[in-house]
Order: structure tokens, then sequence, then C-alpha cells
């Protein structure tokens, strides 16, 4: 473990507690896109798959519990709780279109030809889009409210910090998985645009709101 | 390839 991926995993973490304790409190999923948080569920739970067949660590196991059950948790709210205040109109990005291209990618580029490595790698791509469907909706809307960018800032610094991590890791550890860095290195490219709107106006008090 | 199945990252 280093500093970077335990920033990383903390900055993810609270990035899901937000949106959580948004919805939660607000009663309101408004502006939320469901499909992005079904994308994010399908992720955790083709990666976590060896919860209870690898143990790495206490600490490993209990955020996989805390990040499976706090997605399912979340889709739950959105399509369910809250279903009412679900904005349906604006949240049509196609996700057969990542999820798809994900899936055969993941069979003809892996580290190893067996189901639940398979399943990892699918998982490593789609992670990597599955934000798509939120940041179209919030380009659909023109705005996200105040509290909805700092759960996507949080969220995209996580995998920021994981590209520190891996350089970390390459230079003390030896350790390189060329597959989590590229599919990183896109996760994290598709949130400059957002990350350049939050810094010049969410910081300065001002509304996030798109150029229609 | 890094621990294949043993995959240590969140």
């Amino acid at each position: 473990m280093n500093i970077f991926r335990f920033l990383g995993d903390i900055s993810h973490l609270s990035a899901i507690i937000i949106l959580l304790l948004k919805i939660w409190k607000s009663r309101s999923c408004a502006g939320i896109s469901g499909k992005s948080q079904l994308l994010f569920a399908i992720v955790f739970t083709t990666r976590y798959l060896d919860l209870f067949t690898n143990f790495i660590s206490f600490y490993n196991t209990s955020m996989k519990v805390v990040y499976v059950a706090s997605s399912y948790a979340t889709v739950w709210m959105i399509y369910s709780k809250f279903k009412a205040t679900y904005d349906g109109n604006h949240d049509t990005f196609r996700v057969e279109f990542l999820i798809v291209p994900t899936a055969i990618l993941s069979f003809l580029v892996n580290h190893d030809f067996t189901p639940l490595e398979i399943l990892w790698t699918f998982s490593i791509y789609l992670e990597s889009v599955a934000i798509l469907p939120q940041l179209f909706m919030v380009s659909k809307t023109g705005e996200a409210e105040t509290i909805t960018s700092h759960y996507l800032f949080a969220l995209g610094i996580y995998r920021t910090l994981y590209l520190f991590n891996w350089i970390w890791r390459y230079q003390f550890e030896e350790f390189f998985d060329l597959i989590a860095i590229v599919a990183g290195l896109v996760q994290t490219v598709l949130y400059c645009d957002f990350f350049y709107l939050y810094i010049t106006k969410v910081l300065k008090g001002k509304k996030l709101s798109l150029p229609a | 390839p890094p621990g294949v199945g043993k995959h240590d990252e969140l």
C-alpha cells in the first residue's frame, strides 16, 4: 500500500458516500444517472467475485464489501425507493455501446483466459467508461447540483491518484499492470473536461453549468 | 503479468 493508492481509495469511498447521502437526505436522485450507477454495480460485482476465495487483507475485504453494498443501495434508491425523482428523460445514454465493446475486448485482451480473470478485465474496461452516461446527462441538462459535482470530482480524482500509485509500484515494487494503467488513463482523460469546469467554476462558488 | 487471479488492488 502507498499514499497514492490509499488517498485514491479514500477519495473513491467518499464519492460513493457523498452520492448515497445526497440521495438519501434530499430523498431525490435528480440529476443522477441511474445507468452509470448500474454500470458501477456491474463493475464491482464482476471485479470482486474473488471476495470469498482470495483474502488479501481485512482492509481489502471490508472495502470491497462496502463498495458492493453501497453500489447496490444506490441503484435501489434510484430505481426503486426514489424512482419518482429519477430523471429518465435525460438519462438516455445507450449503455449497450459500453457493455458490448468492453465485454468483447476483455475476451481479446487479458492477462489470463480464465472466467475470473476475464470478468476482472471486463470490470476494469467497463469502469473506465462507466461515468459516460452521467457526464452525458450533465451535458444534456446543461448543469449539475454542486453536491453532484463534488461527487464527480472525488470519483475522477480516485483513478487519477491510482495512476500515481502505479508509477510508485512500478518504481518500488516492479509491479506493472498495463491493462489497469491504460484503462485508468482513459478513465482519467474522460474527466478532464469536467475537472476544468469544476476548478474554474465550482471552486469559485459558481454552479457547474456546461455551455449548452 | 501481475498476480493473475491475485489482484490486490480495489
